[in-house]
């Protein structure tokens, strides 16, 4: 790592930042929440804080732009230069600057949160199925009034979940008109406009009035982006449209003929060759969470480091399972020291350690067969195998109070009442030796301390040493087309929900079987959490819903209370 | 098999045209990242060797410090990176 000539930093632990405006590309709520992550990748390994301001100068001043953008280095349109910081000081010194040219995205291409709708503002789900055809864009379909759809989940026709996509017929961003919709047509200059301009504008941002008017009435907005919008060019903004001829042949989709960059553009009417007008392609789009954290680290007085892997490095790459480097913590807690509180290195495995001692119960159940146990001890199998460096695991849940987490054979625990970090790795197969590597669910009964383990279409059950399983999840009274149960939550004495998708089913324990009224979707029952969680689990009151490396956690009112990291929160590290 | 396609190169309108060879590529690459720096000291401008600041540049990036121009170099030069300098501030 690098720090900028004479180590400059922040004097104070407290920063401040202000968002002063918003790409088209993004939903405001999205690119907050993506400088929000940005912010804690450094305050998650330093003692320093950030705090968002709405008004006033802030320390660190973000905004987008465009080319020129106000200060002496200018951006150079799609590609290139993504975004560029200050290093800490006063005036422009830790602002971070981002290039609107950009098609800014969470890297994996266009990133829509729905409006309205009955999703509750969930995200697109693409491809998604309507009427049976595939849609991999919003579409207006269906729809008589050109407002731009999506579903929110992968069938439209099955669940019937919609929201609205980014539209100026929907709402603006920006601009003096409290995000109201465009109204067409407006007048501008005495000239009439039947959609968004940058007329009137030298930052190439599109607009609107609100009112039919905006010479009488001065009300605008900025145009959000659609998902389908092509970037640059000279339509900015429009759909493409298909088919549309070039040079005398009939394109369907996009195509790179006519450019010698390979990159992807479209005609935005029906013939290149008379109108001229065209735009690049929508493609994967910058990862405005990675490229922000990078600027921030710069801001922080970080400069370029030169390991290949590590976020500082100036090059961007797109990594779905993004984890602070060695490098990048070395350097940022060389300015502002540690976090204080859990250490945020890994920790190293202890030395063997003793797991409470099974209580054998008698069971109504008639094993099918016994396994009798060879050892009640369980010891690290690999101290190579880091849970802190694991960004995803089969499976969490709690076993005698404690975290258990699962991954590939081997579970690491974390003591409840304790904050000295994961213990383990322990091989699956010693302590429950009739289970698989891969758990994709389990729970342990509050009433008999039976531990339920699911994995694929099958679950197991263990009473101490003793099992009972497999048996089919089918027998429980799952739908048979259910490939695994991702998730389990123990509700009173006999009842447990079982996730699996996007939807629960409700087990009563005493019965064996799922109670009618079932399956549910969890969108609709657990506003606020990512309907595609991989993991759910209760523990200390909570109930938590485990996306990527992230939870969402729930508090008994139904409320998301909080959203942070596995690794830190949960597993300590 | 298909008959190999003619590819035609067309100048769009309002298209940021970044076509330039990979010398003045390089060049604009080197000066706008800092690794070929003018100096000035008293009035005389010394200029530090491309060659130099091409290694510079491969050693930041981790490439074969070749000093020379070579193709792993000119694909990192056309990368999306951050603004900020490699070097001085």
């Amino acid at each position: 790592y690098k720090t900028f000539e004479g180590d400059l930093k922040w004097d104070h632990k407290d920063v401040t930042y202000r968002v002063i405006n918003y790409s088209p590309d993004m939903d405001s709520s999205l690119i907050d929440d993506a400088f929000a992550r940005a912010f804690k990748v450094w305050s998650d390994v330093t003692p320093l804080t950030f705090t968002r301001l709405f008004d006033g100068t802030a320390d660190i001043m973000i905004s987008f732009g465009r080319a020129d953008h106000g200060d002496p280095y200018p951006f150079d349109g799609k590609d290139g230069l993504l975004a560029h910081a200050y290093p800490p000081g006063e005036g422009m010194q830790g602002d971070a600057h981002f290039d609107d040219d950009e098609y800014w995205t969470l890297g994996k291409g266009p990133a829509v949160k729905t409006r309205y709708g009955n999703a509750d503002g969930a995200m697109c789900r693409f491809p998604f199925i309507f009427e049976g055809k595939s849609y991999t864009t919003c579409t207006t379909n269906g729809r008589s009034d050109n407002l731009p759809w999506c579903a929110t989940t992968s069938d439209y026709d099955r669940d019937k979940k919609y929201g609205f996509c980014p539209s100026e017929l929907l709402y603006t961003f920006g601009g003096n008109a409290d995000g109201a919709k465009c109204v067409f047509p407006f007048t501008f200059q005495e000239e009439e406009y039947e959609g968004c301009t940058t007329d009137g504008r030298t930052d190439g941002y599109r607009w609107c009035a609100t009112t039919d008017s905006f010479d009488r009435d001065r009300k605008f907005g900025f145009c959000p982006s659609r998902d389908t919008a092509v970037i640059n060019g000279n339509s900015e903004g429009e759909p493409c449209h298909f088919p549309f001829v070039f040079l005398g042949k009939k394109y369907n989709s996009c195509t790179s003929e006519g450019r010698n960059d390979g990159k992807l553009w479209c005609s935005t009417t029906d013939n290149y060759d008379e109108d001229k007008k065209w735009g690049l392609c929508p493609d994967q789009g910058y990862s405005l969470f990675l490229v922000a954290a990078h600027e921030f680290g710069h801001a922080l007085g970080l400069d370029h480091s030169s390991i290949r892997e590590a976020l500082m490095y100036p090059m961007y790459s797109y990594v779905e399972d993004f984890s602070l480097h060695k490098d990048d913590i070395e350097g940022i807690q060389y300015l502002y020291g540690r976090k204080t509180g859990p250490d945020p290195t890994p920790p190293q495995p202890k030395p063997p350690t003793t797991a409470p001692m099974p209580d054998p119960t008698t069971s109504e159940d008639k094993p099918d067969h016994t396994t009798l146990p060879t050892t009640t001890t369980t010891r690290p199998v690999d101290p190579t195998k880091d849970a802190c460096k694991m960004t995803t695991f089969d499976t969490i849940t709690v076993i005698e109070g404690n975290l258990h987490f699962f991954k590939d054979g081997l579970y690491w625990t974390v003591s409840s009442g304790s904050d000295s970090g994961p213990k383990g790795p322990f091989s699956i197969s010693e302590r429950w030796s009739d289970l698989p590597a891969v758990i994709d669910s389990a729970f342990e009964d509050n009433l008999t301390k039976k531990v339920y383990f699911f994995s694929g279409p099958q679950f197991w059950v263990y009473t101490g040493q003793s099992t009972l399983g497999p048996r089919g999840i089918v027998k429980l009274g799952l739908e048979n087309d259910i490939q695994k149960v991702e998730g389990s939550v123990q509700r009173g004495k006999s009842k447990v929900l079982l996730f699996s998708g996007e939807k629960f089913w409700r087990l009563d324990l005493k019965a064996q079987k799922i109670d009618s009224g079932y399956p549910r979707f969890t969108a609709s029952a657990f506003g606020g959490v990512p309907s595609d969680a991989h993991d759910v689990f209760f523990y200390k009151g909570h109930m938590y819903f485990c996306r990527d490396r992230f939870y969402w956690r729930m508090n008994s009112r139904r409320q998301v209370d909080r959203v942070g990291y596995v690794k830190y929160d949960l597993l300590q590290c | 098999w298909s008959v190999p396609i003619k590819t035609i190169n067309v100048t769009f309108p309002g298209d940021i045209i970044k076509n330039m060879t990979d010398m003045e590529r390089a060049e604009n690459y080197l000066k706008k990242f800092g690794y070929l720096d003018t100096l000035h000291r008293s009035g005389f401008q010394s200029m530090v060797s491309t060659s130099k600041a091409l290694k510079k540049m491969q050693k930041q990036m981790g490439l074969e410090e070749t000093g020379e121009l070579d193709e792993a170099t000119v694909e990192v030069m056309k990368r999306p990176r951050c603004g900020v300098p490699d070097v001085g501030n």
